[in-house]
């Protein structure tokens, strides 16, 4: 149920 | 020059328990604060984030800041080699490609010492933004191992929903469906024991159950376990490792397809 995201849409390289 | 002495070898080895099946390899950094590792798994879904404290250690230097890439594969193998009781003193000297870790027992009679070569990783550190949380859900660690081991037989994600009467965790797969509601517990005496829920407002926000599986490696560490959610952010598994630090676990959510 439903699609995975991926963690860098959320979270940017510093 | 690099050295930090951990009397008890054994939270060391459940802190590698919790993070080698997530990680192929990681760096920790080492500073004059403490160890730091953060690293995504190899799909970009999951990240772990830890966090030693120098003062929690039993001995702690470091002259120079240093990154230790290391084989967490390798590492566990040196780690199978240590007692239960053992002491763990790593070392390492500045721009090293050696790591060496000795492990002595508790009357010393038996010392052995291992080093292991270091890698060169290319590490891409992330930047957290700081989130004000809808839901932050504090329960006991077993328990919540138990939640997601249970459910992960139906399904593929579970749906964790909170308000302000309780929690619920919620799968379904072919078979039919599962749900495991817990309610706040008024049980204040024994905090250990206790599911206390802060929220400022209802969520509900769905996971894949391998990741949440693979985080609660983790249990051992910790008697609790902190959920943080907020809509459209990663979920905030955090495990605080008694005082030495914490290890934390982000997760990307599920959307509708």
């Amino acid at each position: 149920a439903g699609n995975q995201t991926s963690l860098k849409n959320f979270f940017k390289p510093k | 020059m690099f050295e930090a002495r951990l009397v008890n070898s054994a939270t060391f080895k459940k802190i590698l328990d919790a993070i080698k099946d997530l990680l192929d390899q990681a760096s920790f950094d080492c500073s004059e604060s403490g160890i730091q590792l953060q690293a995504m798994d190899n799909s970009h879904v999951s990240l772990v984030s830890l966090n030693l404290k120098s003062d929690g250690f039993d001995k702690y230097r470091c002259d120079r800041s240093l990154t230790m890439g290391m084989n967490l594969a390798s590492l566990s193998k040196v780690f199978r080699c240590s007692g239960s009781d053992d002491t763990v003193t790593i070392k390492a000297q500045d721009d090293a490609d050696t790591v060496t870790f000795m492990f002595e027992s508790k009357k010393q009679e038996k010392i052995s010492d291992y080093e292991m070569k270091l890698m060169n990783l290319d590490q891409e550190h992330l930047g957290i933004p700081e989130t004000e949380f809808s839901c932050i859900i504090k329960m006991p660690s077993a328990e919540f191992a138990r939640i997601v081991r249970d459910l992960s037989q139906f399904g593929e994600s579970i749906v964790i929903s909170c308000t302000k009467e309780g929690v619920k965790f919620s799968t379904q797969g072919d078979i039919g469906t599962g749900n495991v509601k817990l309610a706040q517990t008024n049980n204040f005496d024994k905090e250990e024991e206790s599911v206390i829920i802060d929220m400022q407002e209802p969520v509900s926000l769905t996971f894949a159950c391998q990741y949440l599986n693979l985080f609660t490696k983790a249990t051992p560490l910790s008697n609790q376990v902190t959920l943080s959610m907020c809509d459209n952010v990663p979920l905030v598994v955090e495990y605080q490792i008694p005082d030495l630090g914490h290890l934390c676990y982000y997760l990307a959510p599920k959307i509708e397809e």
